[in-house]
């Protein structure tokens, strides 16, 4: 045993953090890609979650924040300039404890073998934040001394694992992570139908796909048509009604799709080509052909400046309103810059601004009404852009009868 | 010793105690106290940081320890109050 209990920890595991600012040394996506991946060292090994908090402006509003500064920072351990003091962070507790500061003026690098690396210092900093002292074991990480850029799959070493998993317990033997649903209703009859339906839809027999299913992986437009996605087919949709009540393949129409199934669909206003979602993967499409040199697996979400621990993109959608591309998942979401090709910065933001939106949402899209629809499980909200906010707490409808004349 | 080895010298020693006292190897209440310690606790002192770097104990502020006090590190204290 080499690690160190600093003497304090969190009474809880599920924490938040914030980014307070970013340092130019890298450009901020990097930065809270690199961040999200340095908590996961740390959540990957027990029951702690790391969750971000967009905003806030009450003193401690964040148990974690994150800051980079240089010299004298307002707290009693002013940064010593380029070398030396990389970073410090402070054990649980109160006001500054657990926040996070990071020396502005080391050239802190993420992916090269020059610089500090901003990867190894954060994880070993959460350490402190999460309330490890420093270890005298060369080589974990809790080591007072830097030691360079980590290897491509950074694996927590042994010392450092005991030492945090003596605070904060042991995830299942399997290493996945133990996920207690705890249910703080029985669950509403909406949601028994609602799980009673879905059951019918997993029991159906895959290759037979009711229209009047009760829900969709993905829904969207494409060139004024509505294409609604389940599993591996798709129908659509052309004004004035369904083109053809049964299913089309989906690889019959979007070729070498290698997926069997869609997790959200978007046609880019750029060269009308359009991205599919499925998993942490993406792949752009010219028409009915992947586009050139693309690989067939796919390529990863993190390319956008999505978080590289993010599982799926539950909806992608262009908003009526501002006519800006967004990209959901769970209880996030991003504004998507076509031209970047890469999400804005100072996102993901909190789904909770669209008022009365239900998430997990399963699609959201455009209609040819020009107003914005979010779908979950068989129902859709229509969403009144000028007021944020959808039309009705309930369901505006129902998916089937609207779009799939059920 | 020529005056400018022994202010060097002296500077290296200030220095190298400032290190100690900020990374918590000597139990002093503040950082202004390093002048006024004893020449046993500084070698305490200088012992207790080689143990934790894994760096032979000579109780001195030999080139190999300042060598590792110079390199870059965590701002946090090394041992605990």
């Amino acid at each position: 045993k080499r690690y160190v209990i600093s003497g304090s920890q969190w009474e809880k595991t599920n924490l938040t953090f914030r980014f307070l600012n970013y340092s130019p040394d890298v450009k901020f996506t990097k930065i809270r890609t690199v961040i999200y991946e340095a908590f996961r060292v740390w959540s990957q090994v027990t029951h702690l979650t790391f969750t971000e908090i967009m905003f806030g402006s009450a003193k401690k509003d964040a148990d974690i924040r994150i800051m980079f500064a240089q010299k004298f920072h307002h707290d009693g351990y002013p940064f010593d300039g380029p070398g030396n003091i990389l970073a410090h962070a402070f054990f649980p507790g109160e006001n500054k404890g657990g926040d996070a500061h990071f020396d502005d003026d080391e050239n802190w690098t993420v992916d090269s073998d020059e610089g500090v690396n901003l990867f190894m210092v954060a994880a070993h900093e959460f350490g402190h934040a999460l309330g490890l002292s420093h270890s005298k074991t060369p080589g974990s990480l809790m080591y007072p001394w830097y030691a360079g850029k980590q290897s491509k799959y950074y694996t927590l070493p042994k010392d450092d694992v005991e030492g945090i998993q003596k605070l904060y317990g042991v995830k299942n033997s399997n290493n996945t992570p133990v996920i207690v649903l705890v249910p703080n209703h029985e669950g509403s009859k909406e949601d028994k139908d609602e799980k009673k339906e879905e059951e019918e839809d997993e029991n159906k027999d895959e290759g037979f796909v009711d229209n009047c299913t009760h829900k969709f992986d993905a829904i969207t437009r494409i060139r004024g048509d509505v294409y609604i996605f389940k599993g591996k087919y798709f129908w659509r949709w052309e004004s004035g009604g369904m083109k053809d009540s049964s299913p089309i393949l989906i690889t019959q129409f979007w070729y070498n799709y290698p997926e069997d199934s869609v997790d959200a669909v978007f046609e880019r206003k750029k060269g009308s080509k359009i991205m599919f979602f499925k998993g942490n993967k993406y792949w752009l499409y010219d028409a009915n052909h992947m586009e050139k040199a693309w690989p067939i697996e796919g390529r990863p979400l993190t390319e956008l400046g999505l978080p590289a621990d993010l599982k799926k993109i539950d909806a992608a959608f262009t908003w009526s309103y501002n006519k800006r591309t967004y990209l959901v998942s769970d209880d996030m979401y991003w504004k998507f810059d076509e031209n970047e090709n890469y999400v804005v910065y100072d996102y993901p933001r909190d789904m909770k601004i669209w008022q009365g939106v239900p998430t997990p949402l399963d699609a959201a899209f455009q209609f040819n009404d020009g107003k914005t629809y979010f779908i979950k499980g068989k129902h859709y909200w229509e969403f009144l852009d000028s007021q944020m906010r959808v039309k009705t707490k309930l369901p505006t409808g129902n998916i089937s009868e609207r779009w799939m004349q059920c | 010793q020529p005056r400018t080895q022994r202010s060097a010298g002296t500077n290296i020693q200030k220095k190298g105690m400032k290190y100690l006292m900020e990374f918590g190897y000597v139990n002093g209440p503040s950082l202004e106290m390093e002048n006024l310690m004893s020449e046993e606790a500084q070698v305490k002192a200088i012992r207790r940081f080689q143990a934790f770097a894994n760096l032979p104990l000579t109780g001195r502020l030999d080139h190999r320890t300042i060598e590792w006090m110079e390199k870059p590190r965590c701002g946090n204290k090394d041992t605990l109050p």
